[in-house]
């Protein structure tokens, strides 16, 4: 799953998710990805949010509605990336699950379980893009 | 100053998201049609093979697409859920979001729709993502995600239908239900994942 956040000069923000989800499925199977709040979610006046992972156990959790209203309540990026994984962990302790989060000053973060979960940027001045990995709660 | 900004998800392959919607950014393009971008690149080189065509055949080996973009500034969204054999699943999503009052439309008429608004239908299946699917029915259809059914999912294939005293038992308790999930996350041998 590709869950991706562009923060524009202007300050305007978006954010996409696409995915062809989990494989042996049942036929007409959705998970997370198209989920506004979960696959994805963002809120130009405070920051954005992109996750991936197990999405029947994910889209429970709306984990980006959760991440980017905790931005709005104060929370920094890690914190609010921490914060949407522990409330899935809490109920599934063995999930996998990324999410990444941004606000909209350009600062970001990602918090991961059950697997070793990266992220990948690029802002003004970097001339190529930048890897982050991301050890598990 | 740090802007633009791209981030996603994932490393490798998913680099090349990170790049196309930079660059789109950077040739002055709004925030909405960088993430389309982003996306629609990932799509294009069917990044892990979890993103685009020829990846994560279903039980009948079909391959569907997800697909969810969403504007920062107005809050409005479009996505395609579960779209059958149309590749540009962020670019149907879009004309969702641009076209239409709707935020998410699921199945054939999701394709119906983008048939309509001039997407090409074709196979999403390839060689490797068959070879997945048959590899999986020769493996005893392993991991499995159905519950609750005979023949044993998680030693048969189908056809399957429900034991009826087992259904009973797992929905009378909607607390046990979601503390002790049978689920993929309770099955050791699942590795698939959105």
């Amino acid at each position: 799953t590709l869950s991706l956040i562009a923060l524009h000069p202007s300050s305007s923000m978006a954010a996409c998710t696409t995915t062809n989800g989990a494989s042996h499925k049942i036929p007409g199977r959705v998970g997370d990805g198209p989920i506004p709040g979960s696959g994805s979610y963002v809120d130009s006046t405070v920051g954005g949010c992109g996750a991936t992972g197990d999405g029947d156990i994910m889209m429970r959790f709306l984990p980006c509605y959760q991440a980017v209203e905790s931005l709005r309540r104060g929370l920094t990026p890690q914190q609010a990336a921490d914060d949407a994984v522990r409330r899935i962990l809490a109920r599934y302790p063995d999930a996998k699950t990324g999410v990444v989060v941004v606000d909209n000053r350009g600062e970001h973060a990602a918090a991961a379980s059950g697997w070793e979960f990266s992220y990948s940027y690029r802002s003004g001045g970097m001339e190529r893009t930048e890897v982050v990995r991301v050890k598990s709660l | 100053s740090p802007l633009p900004l791209i981030v996603n998800t994932w490393s490798g392959p998913f680099t090349s998201a990170t790049d196309a919607a930079f660059l789109s950014l950077a040739n002055s393009s709004n925030a909405l049609d960088a993430v389309q971008a982003g996306c629609q690149a990932c799509q294009n080189n069917q990044c892990d093979h979890t993103v685009g065509f020829g990846g994560s055949p279903d039980e009948s080996c079909e391959t569907t697409l997800d697909a969810l973009i969403i504007d920062g500034e107005t809050l409005n969204a479009g996505a395609v859920a579960n779209l059958r054999r149309v590749k540009d699943a962020i670019g149907v999503a879009r004309h969702v979001l641009d076209y239409t009052q709707h935020t998410l439309l699921a199945g054939e008429q999701a394709t119906q729709f983008a048939l309509e608004n001039g997407f090409e239908e074709e196979s999403l299946s390839t060689k490797d993502s068959l070879k997945t699917c048959y590899g999986w029915r020769k493996n005893h259809c392993q991991p499995n995600y159905r519950l609750n059914v005979h023949p044993d999912p998680f030693s048969s294939c189908g056809p399957y239908s429900p034991l009826l005293s087992s259904i009973s038992s797992t929905t009378t308790s909607a607390t046990s239900s979601i503390s002790q999930p049978h689920s993929s996350s309770s099955n050791s041998q699942q590795s698939s994942h959105d």
